[in-house]
């Protein structure tokens, strides 16, 4: 595996699952192998594919507490060179389950490690909360992208996401870099926007991504029909956007 | 206390905040002495009235944890008639420290039973998640006033929710109701609104609220100045909105 990358921000609904599904989608797209880890108990990642949570045998919960293998848990998702470790809703019982367990915030890092996998890139789809599922993932990944809406309440949480990225560097996870940030649901018109996006530059300077994503009602309107939105419509703003995105990750990974 | 009423869903980013925060104003604004508590980490409800986190001595975790009253927590808002129960980083760590304790669910229902304020509304800001903290304010609540973005993934998150609430009447707080659901930022011009709008009105019928909260910058920009929207742009759309929101909610409790 090259790179595991994880998809957090404690703050809801920045875009997310949006960023994860699509990303990996692009990435698959380029020939890279891709895996999606939806590690959020809502499931939207799963959904985002048309694949009903309720029909999902073995998810998530199954590799942190049961100890399943990522072979028996993988799914595909009808998007070749991409498969998904799908979530149900047994993962909201795994927060508390995860407490009082022997080093909690290491077992995905852990299954990860002993994972011989052929996939080049793992992407990781984490809940609104710096709870264990998420320690659990930054423990676990190389990197993280941070998507951001250009908000007054989400700049207002980036501080407490960088502390806690610091924390698990010094503890858990030295390794632990941020891939960047990555702003959602853009809005050029907005002067908010533009204010939010001079505070970020100053604080993450070149991690900014430069591929900012536009709100553009097809990426909300993908998932009701349980697809990517490279199947749904590639022409739209929104797709070419994460196709940006995705040949600017590869850029910034070394690969042209 | 007339009503205790939590503002709950996990789904992330739906507008939970910006509802507590605008409706508590407007109650307050009619003249009902109301009391909003911020009970989620990210203490967004708090910065919205310009209250600097890091300067808040005791929050709702002191009230959790360290079984302080009311009383030694309350601070005012600015808006008359509207005092706040702030909340700050310390309320990341409730989570894992209630898991062990006694009759961890009841904590916030025993202290609001024992208050003899003169409170007549009592709105409960919730994070996005079914945890710990949103389970105490469902368990402490009266009725739970639901928030949803006329979006696919809100959707979906909707059955786990009234599952939950479902549980919660069933096992600690047999008077829970669903006080309404309540269709937020919500664009007329999509078709994917209107599809959302005709699911939700079979699932919950009069349930759903007649107020609509249009997408409006003015409701994002608010906070940004530590202001509810009725100071912050009074005659906007989303203010209007939330004054309406105000009275629709009285009227449904019988009060014109
Ligand atoms: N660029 C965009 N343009 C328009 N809509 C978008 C965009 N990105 C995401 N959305 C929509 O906004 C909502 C929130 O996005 P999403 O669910 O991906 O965020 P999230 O951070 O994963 O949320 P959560 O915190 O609940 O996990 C969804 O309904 C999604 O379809
Ligand atoms: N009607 C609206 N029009 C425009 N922007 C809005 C509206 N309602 C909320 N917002 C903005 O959308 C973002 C999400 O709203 P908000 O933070 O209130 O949601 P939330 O459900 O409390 O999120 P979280 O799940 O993180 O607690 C915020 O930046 C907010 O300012
Ligand atoms: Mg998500
Ligand atoms: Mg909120």
């Amino acid at each position: 595996v090259n790179k595991i990358v994880a998809i957090a921000n404690q703050k809801g609904g920045v875009g997310k699952t949006t960023t994860a599904v699509n990303l990996a989608s692009y990435l698959a797209h380029f020939g890279k192998e891709t895996l999606l880890v939806d590690m959020d108990p809502q499931s939207n990642s799963t959904s985002g594919f048309g694949i009903e949570k309720s029909s999902v045998k073995r998810s998530c919960y199954d590799i942190l507490i049961n100890n399943a293998t990522i072979e028996e848990t993988i799914l595909p998702t009808g998007v070749d060179w991409l498969d998904i470790i799908p979530a149900n809703r047994d993962l909201i019982g795994a927060e508390v389950e995860l407490v009082n367990t022997i080093s909690r915030e290491t077992r995905l890092k852990k299954i990860f490690k002993n994972f011989q996998g052929s996939y080049k890139y793992i992407i990781i789809d984490c809940p609104p909360s710096l709870s264990l599922l998420t320690l659990n993932s930054l423990t676990a990944a190389n990197s993280v992208l941070i998507p951001l809406q250009a908000e007054f309440y989400s700049l207002e949480g980036i501080s407490e996401l960088t502390n806690t990225i610091n924390l698990i560097r010094e503890d858990l996870n030295p390794g632990l870099e941020i891939e960047g940030v990555l702003l959602t649901m853009y809005d050029t018109r907005l002067t908010l926007s533009s204010q939010v996006v001079e505070e970020i530059g100053k604080f993450f300077k070149d991690k900014v991504y430069q591929t900012v994503i536009p709100r553009n009602v097809r990426l909300a309107e993908a998932p009701s029909f349980g697809k990517p939105v490279i199947f749904y419509d590639p022409e739209s703003k929104g797709a070419k956007a994460y196709q940006n995105l995705a040949r600017e990750f590869l850029k910034r990974n070394g690969i042209e």
